[in-house]
């Protein structure tokens, strides 16, 4: 067997210099590093293989309550993007690096479309929002008759789909979007602008010298 | 209110879509 001095960061398989990451995105280097604490922590909860899986996207999401969530799997995948089953750390950045709160409303707006868009076929169908607004009922105390939700249903598709076929397609979503800007909160996360005060432990396991930018 | 009749108001509730929970210790 042969000896290697390597460091934590490269026996992550999905490591990635913090360096390129931090000119791909809106984050800085000591961010992109802070982000990597927060990434271990995830990735180490249950294999710790260097890579997220469902089920510790899952813990983290929910605070260690096991639990299947139809919206935490559609995250996941979106995530997901070489589609493996797992989550890299290049992934994990360049994915966060979407809900920064200086990314282009366009990006956050293009992101959520596919959020909704389940089965990808590049629009989003009343029986996708229903699937979704059964899910979400299922997870709440809300209790809503069929015929309720069919009313909210008739209401969404009546503002967002502007040609009337039954789905929703970018630009009728763009436009939707744009005139209910509320929807999009969930596309932006203020902590990412605070991740260096959070995770502050990344000054310890730093790979650049040069920290301060 | 008038956001009970949006859709993707209500969906957008969903705790699994609140990443900021990552982020909590």
């Amino acid at each position: 067997m042969g000896c290697f001095a390597s460091t934590a960061k490269r026996q992550h398989p999905g490591y990635e210099d913090p360096v390129r990451l931090a000119s791909q995105t809106a984050f800085s280097v000591s961010e992109v590093e802070a982000l990597f604490e927060l990434f271990k922590n995830i990735s180490g909860s249950v294999i710790d293989d260097g890579l997220i899986n469902k089920e510790e996207f899952q813990l983290a999401l929910f605070k260690n309550q096991r639990k299947e969530n139809l919206f935490a799997n559609r995250i996941f995948d979106l995530f997901d993007v070489k589609k493996r089953g797992v989550i890299d750390f290049g992934d994990f950045v360049r994915a966060l690096n979407v809900f920064h709160p200086n990314i282009p409303m366009e990006e956050k707006n293009d992101f959520s479309f596919k959020l909704y868009d389940m089965d990808g076929t590049g629009f989003i169908e009343r029986k996708e929002v229903k699937q979704m607004l059964i899910a979400l009922l299922g997870e709440s105390e809300m209790r809503l008759s069929d015929e309720i939700i069919e009313t909210i249903l008739d209401k969404t598709f009546s503002d967002a789909d502007a040609n009337q076929d039954g789905k929703i397609d970018r630009a009728e979503w763009e436009s939707f979007v744009t005139r209910n800007p509320s929807l999009m909160k969930i596309m932006t996360l203020p902590y990412l602008k605070d991740i260096t005060t959070t995770f502050p432990s990344f000054v310890f396991n730093s790979e650049v010298d040069d920290l301060v930018t | 209110r008038p956001e009970s009749m949006n859709a993707f108001a209500l969906i957008s509730r969903s705790q699994g879509f609140n990443l900021g929970n990552l982020f909590e210790k």
